[in-house]
């Protein structure tokens, strides 16, 4: 997926990326 | 560090001179959260070393969404962590060089 973006009121932005499945079930 | 079950790291190197530093935080283990996160992404944001505070970026986090309000400490601890030891790397090195 692509990475999507939010900016807050207070003026900071947010960039979210997808993490891939494999490594969330690295230990 | 504290294992909150969020990590947070650098998205940059640290150069050690800017106030502002990019960084990246994920969701390692959900189930130490109160709350259920908005998702597993990776979340990147900016954090001016001099300027913010981790417990206000933990807010902006929530009132964006990605975090429930109950869980407002432990994001917030586990930016002070990462910010901390940035800042201590950051006087070790300065020490180092004087």
């Amino acid at each position: 997926g692509s990475a999507m973006q939010v900016v807050h009121s207070a003026g900071r932005r947010f960039i979210v990326s997808p993490v891939p499945e494999s490594r969330l079930q690295e230990p | 560090a504290e294992d909150t079950g969020v990590r947070v790291e650098l998205a940059e190197e640290d150069d050690g001179q800017k106030s502002s530093i990019a960084m990246r935080l994920c969701v390692e283990d959900a189930k130490k959260l109160k709350g259920k996160p908005k998702d597993n992404g990776a979340i990147e944001f900016s954090f001016d070393l001099h300027k913010d505070h981790p417990e206000d970026v933990a807010q902006e986090m929530i009132d964006s969404g990605f975090f429930q309000e109950c869980d407002s400490k432990t994001v917030a601890k586990s930016i002070r962590d990462r910010v901390a030891l940035i800042k201590w790397r950051r006087e070790r090195t300065q020490q180092a060089n004087e």
